[in-house]
């Protein structure tokens, strides 16, 4: 599975809807200190099922809706949507025949929260389970947050063996 | 499981060693198993040793060697298990120069096989790039894309 | 005592403000005691609003906007009581280019009343320094000082 | 008070004696990663009292003497001098009249431990009354080791009164 687009809306500092698509190779993100680079980080740790606020910097996971600005107000909801391309069939039975796979998260200020697969209804139960040995996820090794590079470094020994059963 | 736990501990362990002297011109690394009769519990220590240093803790390795050695781990876990992307947040900070043109070449190779992600503010990083998408604030306190043509940088 | 700590909460507070508006060119940032009537025990809060952003909690804030507020409230101390020396290692990793200028400029105007020793990867950092002290290991393991003129930079 | 002189001699990877004189302004340290430009930081922080291992990257305070390289066998101690100008007579009254004042300490593999004022053996204690009240001590507010940068930010609200008082 290849990831095709990102698209959030109401997520932290993205107040209007914001489309990423995705080309091969390297894609570099750049931009003055706090216009949003690591908000991006944040959205994609997000719908990929991130249920810690502190890991999103937040301190409850409201934090992630948009909180206004100096013209605006706070908005309602935040809304992530990823979507891969699943040419070559990596994703579970259920989903194979579809050619794009594309899930979403949402959270209103009253504190539901909606996850979709392909535009139905889901658990979050049922995103994991999509993404079970795909190498995706959001602690996946292959996300490194800012200043978090060292945390294989310093952390115990026995949290490092986390990374190798994830390849095993 | 026990079986495929200790083929992957290999494989990764044979991947950092070649990715590390790669990036260090030479030098050591490995993964040591604390306890080597019971795989599927034990914890994992990471062994690094710069070219011309003698073997010392990975505690006192400098910033920029710190970061080289998690790097050459994580596109070693790549190598032993592909993962479609790579998300990296100014991992390029604490490199000097020839270090940043040592990682940006090892991702594009990389990028063969796998979709990277870059944020940075680093220019040598920026020059490498494929794709050059710009945030900005035009709207003070809002985010938006900027689509930039990576001839006009 | 009690009188020492509330008047240098206000100065430290006073100049902080004046700072980080310096820094962000607008914004607010201040101190606040989180118990008011209890000065000799009470916890202290730092808060800042970056320019045209909302009032929110300084872990929303981004890796450069942390750093330049931890730089302001520094600076903010020093002015309120000088302290001989300042060492920052690679206190300017996380600034863009417009905010690392922004950074030098005021160590510059700050380095009439106190020395800095600044390490550092960053070629601005490097131009506006007085002095240019080149650490190497010219033999490997071991570390030597290259005296550099700043001329030949 | 203000610092003159640095000289490291054994202090992690500075095997050789190295001096460095600290003019007034604004001085740059650069290198490439890993040539020693935080052991500086680490050998000021130190001489300063430092006591705790971790706060040098070590494990044990033995941690700190060169521990040998590929054509070097380890040296049996580590001394960091730090040297002052004392011009305005900051310092405590018994030093008021030396125009300068050197602060030096000493460890040896055998794991006893020296500290010097100018020249002339003390306690710890001694070091740190004699920087009371400047400014200077291994945790002043105006050093801030690498990715240090935002303990402040991190930290709670209890310890950053410490800063304050520190300038009350
Ligand atoms: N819920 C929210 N609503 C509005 N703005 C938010 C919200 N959460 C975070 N922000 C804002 O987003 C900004 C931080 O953005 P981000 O961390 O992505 O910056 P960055 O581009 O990574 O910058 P740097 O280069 O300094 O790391 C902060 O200024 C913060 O106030
Ligand atoms: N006791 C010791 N004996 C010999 N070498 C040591 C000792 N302690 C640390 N070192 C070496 O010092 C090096 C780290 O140096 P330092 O952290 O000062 O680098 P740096 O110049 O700050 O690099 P960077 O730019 O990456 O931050 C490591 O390679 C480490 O092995
Ligand atoms: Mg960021
Ligand atoms: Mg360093």
């Amino acid at each position: 599975m290849k990831i095709k687009k990102l698209e959030i809306l109401g997520f932290k500092s993205f107040a209007e809807k914001t489309s990423f698509t995705f080309p091969p190779g390297v894609t570099a993100i750049v931009g003055p200190n706090g216009c949003g680079k690591s908000n991006i980080v944040d959205a994609i740790k997000w719908v990929l099922g991130e249920q810690g606020a502190k890991t999103l910097r937040g301190r409850a996971m409201e934090d992630v809706i948009f909180n206004g600005s100096e013209k605006r107000k706070p908005t309602g909801m935040a809304e992530v949507t990823l979507t891969f391309s699943n040419e070559n069939g990596a994703a579970p039975r259920q989903y194979s025949e579809f050619s794009e796979i594309s899930v979403r998260r949402r959270l209103y200020r009253s504190g539901d929260s909606e996850y979709y697969i392909n535009n139905s209804p889901c658990r979050l139960k049922d995103i994991t389970e999509l993404f079970l040995d795909t190498g995706i996820g959001s602690k996946a090794y292959s996300i490194i947050g800012q200043n978090h590079i060292n945390w294989l470094i310093n952390s115990k020994p026995e949290e490092r063996r986390f990374v190798l059963e994830e390849v095993a | 499981s026990r079986v495929r736990f200790l083929k992957a501990f290999e494989e990764v362990n044979d991947k950092f060693q070649e990715i590390y002297t790669k990036f260090f011109d030479g030098g050591k690394a490995g993964l040591k198993m604390l306890e080597e009769d019971n795989p599927l519990d034990t914890g994992i220590d990471i062994v690094a040793q710069p070219k011309g240093k003698r073997l010392q803790s990975i505690t006192l390795l400098s910033g920029g060697e710190k970061a080289l050695t998690v790097l050459s781990l994580i596109f070693s876990l790549f190598l032993v298990k592909p993962s479609p992307f790579f998300l990296l947040d100014e991992a390029d900070a604490p490199l000097d120069d020839a270090n940043t043109l040592r990682f940006v070449k090892l991702v594009k190779v990389l990028s063969e096989k796998s979709q990277f992600l870059l944020m940075t503010h680093n220019k040598n990083t920026m020059e490498l790039a494929d794709t050059l998408y710009g945030i900005t604030m035009q709207e003070p306190g809002v985010s938006s894309l900027l689509s930039v043509n990576l001839n006009e940088v």
